[in-house]
């Protein structure tokens, strides 16, 4: 079973799942295009 | 046999087990790594494009930041004198290299939709924009296809290519749904 | 505690003023014409006065940055763009005067005060950030954190003279600081701690560009870190939606570095095995795949392998872990390599269990590092022993020897739990060609064939199987003692009940077979 620091941890943890880091975190500022992940079809080109 | 966990009826049991429990799957018999986003056989690096641990593919040129000389940094100078991005307003090559450059980005809905209102359409198994050749009539029609010649979209060598092409059009993409996003420059 | 009267103010002052610096376009290139002015301005306002100062003005900047990104977060009706515009507007500011300072302080050529202003930065962001995740708990943000580390790292890993001369340092101060913020002690900044660590530019700096890999030790301890956070929720196979994503990322992480980086991989494997838990086996698997760059694996299903002609058999492989030193504690250190040497008392294989078993909590009877360690010293030993004597490690060589005593007195005289720890430990050396692995699946193949107990070959075949059964990568090593098992005829592989247990396991046997032959 998990210890209470180790339940604690997890708490932590699935609290900031919920705003999990964003590429656009760690670019320079976009004004113009910014970087706006989102799913799109699976047909169209990924990368 | 060993009757316990760490034999073989143990690693049965774990089998049948993650058989119907998805949370077991991961560990054992674990992920497909080439399902990751990540091209394995790439003969160059794969950290200089790596996007980041939750992404499902690597960067996109245009995200990889670079020092440059600060004299190319001219943003600060022209930004408040910039257009409003109006998608309305490009070109058909704008518009398809807008598509082909921001894979997995609004900028790619928002192309493809633009591409759609101008009569083009995405064919989602040749995965290539089409359009009508004005003038031409389809040599066959029916209710569910037609044969005709069409513009198509050559990605590879960047221009219109013309084709007689059997269509169908249950193939065909509706119309792509663009969420509206604010704060475009 | 105790901020002097009117601290506050001034700092409030000095940060607006600056972050309107920054924008301006006359801030000059890098912002350099600007911060002349505002170094004028600080002094001014007595801020440089006294390390106590700086260091209060430093914190209270945090502290005041962290508080407008809390404020923007709270704000309803904003795109993520515009929300992260508002934060960035300042942090990036914040973090432009925190890079110029250090660039700045002391002397161009005197690095140390560099550096110290540097850690003292990075001490203050890493004690705010920690006394906010503690009060803050479930409602803590990692963005303006997350965002003033990765851009201050990229700062001060620009192509300038001045940068390159402390770049050893600066890598330094920046994995110091990412190890006391690990996972384990911010839990609720683990994600953004993994993105820190694995950002592209921090990996190239710490594995590539670092001359002599100097950078290695350091990273590779943040991957322990990583590890040890994962361990007691991998160890209960539940993975939450939160914690799949973590290892997920993880694996990420570990393929770039497996397809990158093999040579760190390989070079500290041992350290990584230690950590991860038994049943991680992909993410073991990942690690013990690895192998040198320039070298050609031969393809381990070649009809009539010889394993022991290969050149690459002979060479020992680079192990940056001190495991000798983990065998503890030293008395039972001393009485192995005694041991070792004369093969004797016959009392110490007696009383080896004992020295192995920590505790009666299932799941954690035994010193599993301390299991690590033996397994791979009385190797280790070993295969110096036969090359003493002009000989290579083969099912004869390796037999009747102190070393052999002790693998067998292990295999019979531990309990299933202890016997499958064991048997792991010998495992984890079946990788690349090299010494040890084929020392090691020799060791294994002979404890399968004078095993006493079907039990020991039933748990032989089961740590085997279950490292197979798991999806990509496997370890050369792996592969070639398995196909051996099953081929070889000496060993009566497919003659015992627990091959044919049920149709399930039959069927797996089968499969493999059929892809060895």
């Amino acid at each position: 079973p998990l210890h209470k620091e180790h339940r604690f941890q997890l708490a932590m943890m699935e609290a900031s799942f919920l705003h999990l880091p964003h590429p656009a975190d760690s670019e320079r500022i976009r004004t113009y295009f910014p970087h706006n992940p989102c799913p799109t079809p699976a047909y169209y080109p990924q990368v | 046999m060993v009757m316990d966990q760490f034999g073989m009826v143990g690693l049965l049991t774990f089998i049948r087990a993650a058989e119907t429990d998805p949370n077991l799957v991961a560990l054992a018999p674990g992920i497909d790594l080439t399902t990751l986003g990540l091209n394995l056989n790439s003969p160059g690096n794969l950290y200089s494009t790596f996007q980041s641990p939750w992404a499902d593919a690597p960067c996109r040129p245009q995200d990889i930041d670079y020092h440059v000389p600060s004299e190319y940094l001219t943003s600060i100078f022209i930004r408040d004198k910039l257009a409003q991005i109006r998608l309305n307003r490009y070109q058909e090559d704008l518009l398809f290299f807008l598509f082909y450059l921001n894979g997995g980005d609004v900028l790619q809905l928002a192309a493809a939709a633009e591409l759609y209102s101008r009569d083009w359409r995405y064919h989602k198994e040749e995965r290539v924009w089409l359009t009508r050749v004005p003038g031409v009539e389809p040599v066959s029609r029916a209710a569910v296809y037609e044969r005709s010649t069409y513009f198509f979209f050559d990605v590879n060598n960047w221009r219109k290519v013309q084709k007689e092409f059997h269509l169908e059009y249950d193939k065909l993409e509706e119309r792509p749904h663009c969420p509206i996003v604010k704060g475009y420059n | 505690f105790d901020d002097p009267p009117g601290l506050h103010e001034k700092t409030e002052f000095l940060l607006r003023e600056w972050v309107s610096m920054y924008h301006m376009p006359d801030a000059g290139r890098d912002s350099t014409k600007a911060f002349s002015a505002f170094v004028g301005q600080m002094h001014q306002q007595g801020i440089l006065r006294t390390d106590d100062l700086i260091t209060r003005f430093f914190r209270l900047c945090t502290e005041m940055c962290v508080d407008l990104c809390y404020q923007a977060l709270a704000e309803q009706n904003q795109t993520q763009s515009q929300l992260r515009n508002q934060c960035f507007h300042t942090l990036d500011a914040f973090v432009r005067l925190i890079a110029l300072l250090v660039k700045h302080s002391g002397d161009t050529a005197n690095t140390v005060t560099k550096i110290n202003l540097l850690n003292k930065v990075l001490g203050i962001v890493a004690g705010v950030l920690l006394q906010d995740h503690e009060v803050r708990h479930r409602e803590f943000q990692q963005l303006s954190y997350h965002r003033i580390f990765i851009m201050l790292f990229i700062e001060l890993n620009a192509p300038e003279h001045i940068l390159e001369n402390i770049n050893f340092q600066v890598l330094t101060a920046f994995c110091n600081t990412f190890h006391i913020l690990r996972p384990a002690k911010a839990p609720g900044f683990a994600y953004a701690w993994l993105e820190l660590v694995s950002h592209r530019v921090f990996i190239g700096r710490m594995l590539a560009i670092i001359p002599q890999q100097r950078g290695w030790s350091m990273y590779a301890q943040l991957l322990i870190d990583l590890f040890k956070f994962l361990t007691p929720f991998l160890r209960n196979t539940e993975l939450t939606k939160a914690t799949h994503m973590l290892y997920k990322g993880c694996l990420r992480v570990l393929l770039v570095l497996l397809h990158d980086f093999p040579e760190f991989l390989c070079e500290y494997h041992y350290m990584f095995c230690n950590v991860i838990p038994p049943n991680c086996i992909q993410m073991r698997n990942l690690i013990l795949s690895a192998f040198p760059l320039n070298m050609r694996l031969p393809d381990p299903f070649t009809p009539n392998l010889k394993v022991d002609m290969l050149p690459e058999i002979a060479q020992p492989p680079r192990i940056m872990t001190d495991f000798v030193a983990m065998i503890q504690p030293a008395s039972f250190k001393k009485e192995l390599d005694s041991y070792l040497k004369t093969r004797s008392p016959v009392t110490f294989l007696s009383e080896l269990r004992s020295k192995l078993q920590v505790s009666s909590e299932p799941g954690m009877r035994y010193n599993i590092p301390v299991m690590n360690a033996l397994v791979l010293h009385v190797g280790n030993q070993a295969i110096e022993y036969i090359h003493s004597k002009g000989l290579t490690p083969s099912m004869s060589t390796i037999a009747h020897s102190s070393h052999m005593d002790i693998f067998q007195n292990l295999a019979v005289d531990l309990d299933t739990e202890g016997r499958y720890l064991f048997l792991n430990a010998i495992s984890n050396q079946l990788r690349y060609p090299n010494s040890h692995t084929h020392y090691f699946s020799c060791t294994l193949l002979y404890l399968f064939a004078e095993a006493n107990a079907e039990a020991i070959q039933e748990q032989i075949t089961r740590v085997l199987l279950e490292r197979l059964i798991v999806n990509r990568p496997h370890p050369w090593g792996l592969l070639i003692t398995f196909i051996e098992l099953i081929k070889n005829p000496q060993f009566k592989f497919w003659g015992h009940e627990f091959v044919h247990c049920a149709p399930e396991i039959e069927k797996l046997f089968e499969s493999v077979a059929r892809s060895c032959m």
